[in-house]
């Protein structure tokens, strides 16, 4: 598979909803 | 210490490197009857308190990228070997009956967040983990090995909420999908049994206990790992958290107070912090793509990729590519993976645009290398994702270059070997 590694997640706010089945990506996220 | 312009990140060159002290975020991390935060540090960065410790020595780049690439063949071999695995019982006693392709390395590219175990509550500082389930600590006696951690070993002998789990408990068996192996038993007592890529495991009783997250969120009936034989790569950590789709995952256990929803950001750099946070909302400038499910791997978060853009310009990508491979996203994997011919393209494209910039040497997987020593700032190609739903997510700078020093920094993607990985 392709993997979604966690250097490229750095400072985005990731957010899982794993009961409406979402993933989604917010930038500027740990300030 | 980036600059933005429409299609390009303009960097200072010193700022590619860690600082040598912790720098908190300045994010304030709020806690209410909605969720929980906790906050995340790099294992080995300055804002680590196992960092001090000399046991768990910072691993050098090339041992990371190393521990890395075993993570993602375990994932592969996981995915691939998902009808043959849990073939074999593990006992406490005996590592070796555990099946060494299943689970997924810990690597040394991971982020640690402290958490509460037992009554009374010790701390204990866990890897987080998306790509895994079932979470575990090393626990006391230790009747096999437990490698030296910072903090004290938890003692469930100490604890009055502690309880072992029967094997004939139908929650025993739930083991064999959240670890890839069939529970063992001993004196009626479940035992677990977890394998990591790069040889690391952890195998002991599955019990259950209080868990607190923060000074108001706590579980009772926790199921996890009381690990009694722990050997690898787990830099002075206490152990895992599980944080995948599994049903003993952490996020499914604590689902009916957070509706199995999470989040977090990944520090800038290992001298900054980031969060962990259980429940909440997501913030207002968040896209959303659908989550998928990879059928040979279930527990993993799958996400349907479609395209990627270097410079603001979209590659030529056929969908294809990213289909035929399929897409997971995973907090303790390092280095994106992408499928070959992705990642040719995208090497190509940015090495047009870097072009100005003296290449040097690999390093490890990393085959797109620069050396900055003659710059004091560089200007870098933004990179963006395209997903099926159709939003588009340009990762941050620090997202695009792996520094090893300021005379190799290196691209910080790698291609599978093969376009079905």
């Amino acid at each position: 598979v392709f993997i979604f590694g966690n250097v490229q997640q750095k400072t985005m706010e990731v957010f899982y909803d794993g009961s409406a089945g979402k993933v989604g990506f917010a930038p500027g996220g740990c300030s | 210490k980036v600059a933005e312009s429409h299609h390009s990140h303009s960097i200072e060159v010193s700022s590619l490197l860690p600082s040598a002290s912790c720098i908190p975020s300045t994010k304030v991390l709020s806690n209410n009857d909605d969720k929980a935060s906790l906050k995340v540090v790099h294992k080995h960065g300055p804002c680590s308190k196992l960092s001090q410790d000399e046991a768990s020595a910072a691993p050098t780049h090339t041992e990371i990228l190393l521990q890395d690439q075993s993570r993602v063949k375990s994932i592969h071999s996981r995915l691939s070997n998902s009808k043959t695995s849990g073939g074999k019982d593990v006992k406490v006693t005996d590592s070796t009956t555990i099946p060494a392709k299943d689970g997924s390395t810990v690597g040394s590219g991971n982020y640690i967040v402290t958490v509460g175990l037992g009554t009374p509550k010790k701390d204990l500082s866990l890897i987080f983990d998306t790509g895994s389930d079932i979470t575990w600590t090393q626990c006391q006696p230790c009747a096999r090995f437990c490698y030296k951690q910072k903090e004290q070993i938890f003692d469930p002998s100490q604890s009055t909420s502690y309880t072992n789990i029967s094997c004939s408990s139908s929650i025993c068996n739930s083991l064999t999908s959240a670890t890839g192996n069939t529970p063992g038993c001993a004196s009626s007592a479940c035992v677990y049994g977890i394998q990591y890529g790069d040889s690391s495991f952890s195998v002991g009783f599955f019990g259950t206990e209080k868990l607190t997250l923060t000074s108001t969120d706590a579980f009772n009936n926790i199921y996890f790992g009381c690990g009694q034989n722990n050997q690898g790569l787990f830099g002075g950590s206490a152990g895992l958290l599980g944080l995948g789709r599994d049903k003993l995952s952490v996020v499914s256990q604590t689902a009916q107070k957070y509706n199995k929803i999470f989040s977090y950001c990944l520090p800038s750099s290992s001298s900054s912090t980031g969060f962990l946070t259980f429940g909440g909302s997501a913030s207002k400038n968040a896209k959303f793509t659908p989550l998928s499910t990879i059928s040979a791997g279930p527990s993993f978060y799958g996400l349907d990729f479609t395209g990627i853009s270097v410079g603001g310009k979209k590659l030529a990508i056929s969908a294809s590519v990213f289909s035929t491979a399929g897409a997971i996203i995973d907090s303790g994997t390092v280095i994106t993976r992408l499928p070959p011919a992705a990642y040719s393209a995208l090497r190509a494209s940015f090495r047009n645009l870097m072009s100005k910039y003296p290449m040097t040497k690999a390093l490890s997987i990393l085959d797109t290398c620069y050396d900055f020593s003659s710059y004091t700032t560089i200007s870098v190609p933004k990179i963006g994702f395209s997903f099926s739903s159709g939003i588009e997510v340009d990762i941050d700078a620090t997202g695009i270059l792996y520094a090893s020093s300021i005379s190799q920094v290196c691209l910080a993607f790698a291609g599978n070997n093969d376009a079905t990985d």
